[in-house]
């Protein structure tokens, strides 16, 4: 990597201890709360970890009824 | 419903897979419920072509992007056959589409359901309970940090980024979840797997969840 781009990924990796902190406040109520920490995505900003992997889109989709019979609907 | 249900403990679910860093985890997860739907038929367990799905889902965008629906919704308009992933193997990249022979064998799929359970957690499960696992839509901007445990804050509704599968539910403990297989490697979250908490639409877990039929 050229000094910029590790510097880059040292600032991300800095912002993400910071962000580790503030999930992890939440999790000492109930030993069951997810624990977030270091893994393969602390190098990332949040911008970019979503540019690559959150690019699912949606659908807007009719709510369910109890009385719907799953599979009519959308049948060959 | 029972308090505690997971596919996998039927051997109907293939591992955890790395979609590295192509954006087609609405592929992942639509070829996982298929996976699984065959299997649950009696059929082998195998792993089918993500990247068949990636490249000829013409109403998506491959690596750049895609939904659930409109992936299902191509497969069950043009009755496409899912080879195996040794076939047509992953590259982590969009390619051009490869056609096969129509006599070249395949997983084609017979229909599918797509629904908003928004406030209706304890119906997608009987779903999931009937007809396997559910390709579901949730907000993971939180889950870029997560090690494991019950996903409870830190993610809405509403704004759903990332496609999973729910493989099954766990309602033995203080706080009932559903089990998630995700497509980032198995070094993620608990082997590959997340855990969000039930009952509350958290994450948006309920608000786009598609079931398969084979």
């Amino acid at each position: 990597d050229s000094p910029e781009r590790s510097e880059k990924r040292s600032a991300a990796f800095r912002e993400s201890l910071k962000r580790h902190r503030y999930l992890n406040s939440f999790s000492s109520r109930a030993n069951t709360s997810a624990i977030y920490g270091i893994n393969q995505f602390s190098h990332l900003f949040p911008e970019e970890f979503r540019a690559i992997y959150l690019r699912s889109k949606p659908s807007q989709l009719p709510l369910y009824h109890k009385e719907l019979k799953m599979p009519a609907t959308h049948m060959p | 419903l029972p308090i505690r249900f997971d596919w996998r403990d039927k051997n109907v679910v293939t591992k955890v897979r790395n979609q590295q860093m192509c954006g087609g985890c609405w592929a992942f997860s639509v070829v996982g419920g298929i996976e699984s739907a065959y299997a649950i038929k009696g059929e082998s367990l195998e792993d089918l072509s993500v990247q068949q799905v990636i490249d000829c889902s013409y109403n998506n965008f491959g690596c750049s992007g895609g939904s659930t629906v409109n992936a299902l919704n191509w497969l069950n308009k043009t009755q496409v056959r899912l080879v195996r992933d040794s076939e047509y193997s992953f590259k982590a990249q969009t390619g051009l589409c490869h056609y096969f022979s129509g006599s070249h064998a395949g997983v084609s799929i017979k229909g599918y359901s797509s629904y908003d359970f928004s406030d209706k957690e304890d119906e997608m499960a009987k779903v999931l309970l009937a007809y396997g696992p559910l390709a579901v839509i949730v907000d993971a901007i939180s889950w870029q940090d997560y090690l494991g445990g019950i996903i409870q804050h830190h993610c809405s509704s509403g704004e759903a980024n990332h496609a999973v599968l729910i493989t099954g539910f766990d309602k033995t403990g203080n706080t009932p979840y559903w089990i998630v297989r995700n497509s980032w490697g198995t070094s993620w979250g608990v082997d590959g797997y997340a855990f969000v908490k039930m009952g509350a639409n958290i994450c948006g877990i309920a608000d786009s969840v598609s079931a398969v039929f084979v």
